[in-house]
């Protein structure tokens, strides 16, 4: 059963702005400006910090502030960011 | 006749910290629990916060459904009028009833915990909870100041008690009345129950009976392997640790913003109280437990044990929870189905439910027993599993626009998983 069940989880997190504030941590409704989308996989975690409009719930996919990337293999910690690295972007893109 | 029980156990900001999952933190009686249940290694919250991931797990909807993303908003004013899964079961003839922190407490909940919709009768709250935000703490020279970390003397508290001392005293007593009303000849007081119990702790601040920091020395307290901030996390995502910094001890560190960061002294004491809070709620929940099979329900009820998310105790320099990191995401998740249930696990009678008293007996640590699942599973996942254990017709997948529709699951059953570990 297991080998047939879901490949992923979800899980997301709102920002009031780019930079950490004094609301960043339990932003408002009004405040939100920012919701990061996450995928955990077997191999990978997967976040993209994106625009968000409240009004409508949806994110601006063409509006992304930040991505991060964890190559659970070598990084079970999550330590290093490899988003921006060349060998991961065909990862990044399957996993968009 | 004959339907389940089912206890619902939800405890604040608890990641899997517990013997049961490998870690050295002291939980007897949560690891008693896990070996007569299905452990769940790769479950996640949908949001690392208290409002928006309870919404979601008890209405089976992501937050861009419920639209509860912060701790003021009503799913039934923002996203919809949805049905949520205690609803579902008082909705099928259960008497329903919550106690502590279910559903978030406040305007994310209606200021009612959702009763009546959810509930057969109000929302017990503890007396002690109004205390959360006073000066209770003790301090050295016998001031009382409002400090993150609070070990305290029960009988100097306010009421000489502690919220989770009253929540578990409360829970035991309706236990208790269940039983004597099953039995009576009564025909009105053999519903079955849903009991909804949402312990407050290890959800800041660490005030709990100090016996239970002597659990944890502070020379063996290890600091986090991975305590520096990561040069590649982006700004976005780093969390403040806000819940922290407003308490008077972590003020009076003058803590560089946004980055600290913690000195490492702090470090370990947070790390150390953090582990003493939660072998205090496993305690409590040990006393719920054991009075449930002293009335002889262990064996007809359902027990599902979670975290609202996880917590992070200085891994990336960070503390609390507020961010999308697999430790702020990642929760304990324990299904025990009981014998009597043709889905259970087990051939003849096994719950056991002794109460482990760690300041008697020094238990085994227990990784590795029961049944386990590494399937990636979510918290939405919930309410269509317990809903398919309890033999109540089963909950439809919601289309992707579901705001009209009352009674739907973004989730899916768990049980197609624990089928298979009863066969085995």
């Amino acid at each position: 059963a297991e080998s047939m069940w879901k490949n992923c989880t979800f899980s997301q997190y709102p920002r009031p702005d780019i930079q950490p504030k004094n609301n960043t941590d339990v932003p408002k409704l009004k405040d939100i400006r920012i919701m990061g989308y996450t995928l955990q996989t077997k191999y990978y975690r997967f976040a993209e910090w994106l625009g968000f409009d409240t009004n409508t719930s949806k994110p601006d996919w063409s509006n992304v502030y930040a991505r991060e990337l964890y190559d659970l293999e070598k990084d079970v910690e999550e330590n290093n960011n490899v988003a921006d690295e060349p060998q991961y972007q065909l990862i990044i893109k399957n996993l968009t | 006749e004959g339907r389940p029980n089912v206890l619902f156990l939800v405890v604040d900001d608890l990641r899997p910290e517990l013997g049961c999952y490998g870690s050295p933190v002291i939980t007897p009686n949560i690891d008693q629990l896990a070996i007569q249940s299905i452990r769940f290694t790769n479950a996640h919250a949908q949001q690392a916060l208290c409002a928006p991931s309870r919404a979601s797990f008890l209405t089976s909807r992501r937050p861009d459904t419920t639209k509860v993303y912060d701790l003021d908003t009503y799913w039934r004013n923002a996203g919809g009028n949805f049905t949520t899964l205690p609803q579902y079961f008082k909705e099928n003839g259960y008497f329903t009833a919550s106690m502590g922190k279910v559903f978030h407490n406040g305007t994310a909940s209606n200021e009612t915990d959702d009763y009546p919709y959810s509930w057969s009768v109000p929302a017990y709250h503890p007396s002690t909870t109004k205390y959360k935000r006073k000066k209770v703490c003790l301090s050295p020279d016998g001031t009382r100041h409002e400090y993150l970390l609070c070990p305290v003397d029960v009988s100097q508290q306010p009421e000489g008690t502690l919220p989770d001392i009253q929540l578990a005293d409360n829970a035991i007593s309706m236990i208790r009345n269940m039983s004597s009303g099953l039995k009576s000849t009564n025909a009105s007081s053999h519903l079955p129950f849903f009991l909804g119990l949402g312990f407050y702790k290890p959800h800041v601040p660490f005030k709990f009976p100090k016996e239970f920091l002597s659990l944890y020395p502070i020379e063996t307290i290890k600091m986090a392997t991975n305590k520096n901030l990561p040069a590649s996390l982006p700004d976005v995502a780093f969390e403040t640790y806000s819940s922290l910094r407003e308490r008077e001890d972590i003020a009076a560190l003058n803590l560089s913003f946004p980055y600290g960061p913690m000195p490492d002294k702090y470090h370990l004491l947070i790390r150390q109280h953090y582990y003493a809070a939660v072998s205090y709620v496993d305690a409590m929940i040990g006393r719920v437990l054991n009075a449930l099979e002293q009335s002889s329900l262990a064996d007809n009820t359902i027990i599902v044990l979670i975290g609202d998310h996880g917590w992070q105790l200085g891994e990336h320099s960070e503390f609390a929870k507020f961010s999308n990191y697999a430790l702020a995401t990642r929760v304990p998740l324990l299904i025990h189905v009981p014998p009597l249930l043709k889905t259970s696990f087990y051939q003849k009678k096994l719950t056991t439910f002794h109460f482990q008293d760690v300041f008697q007996n020094m238990p085994q640590q227990t990784e590795g027993s029961g049944k386990v699942s590494n399937a990636f599973v979510e918290l939405v996942d919930i309410f269509p599993t317990i809903v398919d254990l309890a033999g109540l017709p089963s909950v439809s997948e919601c289309p992707s626009v579901s705001h009209e529709i009352q009674l739907c699951t973004e989730g899916t059953s768990l049980l197609p998983l624990i089928k298979p570990v009863s066969a085995g």
